[in-house]
């Protein structure tokens, strides 16, 4: 597990990250720096073309508060509409499914469909509810997900998730598409008393204009 | 697209959470630009684990969520930064510094404003110190300002001040820009509208011929 993680972190260098000024010292570990968290990024054979890991997922061990913010773009992706609908369902969620190469979106209801059996495949996997799994993805605007390449990658993807700064740094490199580097950085501080941890992970190149809300 | 994800330990309610996380992507995700086109996936997904033993933070107005929220910005900002210096075609971060504005809200804007400015992106790759350029994504923004406040510096060049164009050396200028070129570093914009106590920054990247050249063969 570690070298395969490892492998798919070196893919490609990681940006310099310029945190501003404040209370808090950068640690490693991105999104698996926080305390219950772990993740894990491979090559599901996503991407039209290359072996750059495409897949990624976050997990946390007990029920996280989950809280979103989307594109509000009238055409919004399958995983955009699937996941607001989950976080009006739930206030909680305990994994976050990613996948490069195809966007699902302007994918009908065909796409939204692709996302449902995907969502529930992880589900079954972890022993969650299905409510509990969210999806991002990211790729070519108009074409499906190659579902049946992403549903048989999920056992292995599992099965590397880690807690390791490893996992978190194959999973930025999972995510990205355009992107010469990947997203990734954590930080440590102290509220009330107590260090906490925020980490976090994310990718974007071109058509780079949000408007999340 | 943008897309992100972001843990934390810190114990906090769901409402609370929500609010929080929206704040932080109006201040980071909704502050950079590349090429203006809003995509159809951008997704920001923020987890709160409570596994760190600290007190359940149910209030926006407490200490703790406070120092909770500062903490999230930054690393929001530093992901978002990460986006817009690595933006396609990019030679160097833009950073735009807004302030003199009645409130957060409308340096925002005026700051998005010129860093999604094509005219002004392109003149940063032809390392071109282009008040006028800046000067007027300021002025189409949608926040009314007195343009005879109107203040533009480039890193520490004055360009502009109270509404007059400054004579500046414009070979130091030219090379400020080029350094930030060579170096992929960060391209400082400051502008100040007038006297409000509002402030506000964007993010966004200089446009380059590969941006073309990239998205004409990034093909569906």
């Amino acid at each position: 597990v570690y070298s395969s993680l490892k492998e798919a972190s070196n893919y490609i260098p990681a940006a310099p990250i310029l945190l501003p000024e404040g209370p808090w010292k950068q640690i490693p570990g991105g999104v698996t720096a926080a305390k219950g968290f772990k993740a894990a990024g491979m090559y599901g054979g996503l991407r039209a073309k290359g072996e750059k890991p495409d897949l990624a997922l976050v997990t946390c061990d007990v029920d996280a508060v989950a809280a979103g913010a989307f594109t509000t773009n009238v055409v919004s992706a399958a995983p955009v509409l699937y996941c607001k609908q989950m976080l009006d369902k739930s206030k909680m969620a305990r994994a976050v499914l990613i996948n490069a190469g195809q966007a699902n979106a302007a994918t009908g209801d065909a796409g939204y469909q692709d996302v449902i059996e995907c969502a529930s495949a992880v589900a079954k996997l972890l022993e969650l509810r299905l409510e509990e799994v969210l999806i991002e993805s990211t790729g070519v605007i108009g074409q499906r997900i190659k579902k049946d390449a992403l549903l048989s990658s999920l056992p292995k993807l599992v099965g590397l998730l880690s807690s390791t700064t490893e996992g978190a740094d194959s999973a930025a490199v999972a995510i990205t598409t355009t992107d010469l580097v990947s997203k990734t950085v954590a930080i440590e501080s102290e509220v009330g008393g107590t260090c906490i941890r925020i980490g976090g992970m994310a990718k974007g190149s071109g058509m780079i204009h949000p408007n999340m809300a | 697209t943008m897309l992100g994800v972001i843990t934390t330990d810190a114990w906090v309610t769901s409402d609370v959470w929500r609010k929080m996380v929206q704040t932080a992507v109006n201040r980071s995700f909704n502050q950079i630009t590349v090429d203006g086109d809003t995509s159809t996936n951008d997704t920001v997904i923020a987890l709160a684990s409570g596994m760190s033993g600290s007190n359940m933070i149910s209030s926006l107005d407490s200490y703790e969520a406070k120092k909770l929220q500062v903490c999230l910005d930054a690393v929001m900002q530093g992901l978002a930064k990460s986006i817009a210096w690595d933006g396609e075609g990019a030679t160097c971060l833009i950073e735009v510094m807004v302030t003199g504005t009645n409130n957060e809200a409308e340096a925002a804007k005026i700051a998005r404003s010129v860093a999604s400015s094509s005219l002004t992106k392109a003149a940063v790759y032809g390392r071109d110190p282009n008040w006028g350029r800046i000067a007027c994504a300021a002025g189409y923004s949608g926040i009314p300002f007195q343009p005879n406040k109107l203040r533009i510096s480039l890193g520490d060049i004055l360009l502009m001040d109270g509404g007059q164009p400054l004579p500046f050396d414009r070979n130091a200028a030219s090379d400020y820009l080029k350094n930030a070129g060579k170096t992929h570093g960060t391209v400082g914009i400051h502008i100040s509208v007038g006297t409000g106590q509002g402030s506000g920054k964007a993010w966004g990247c200089d446009l380059s011929y590969d941006y073309v050249k990239i998205n004409a063969e990034y093909t569906t």
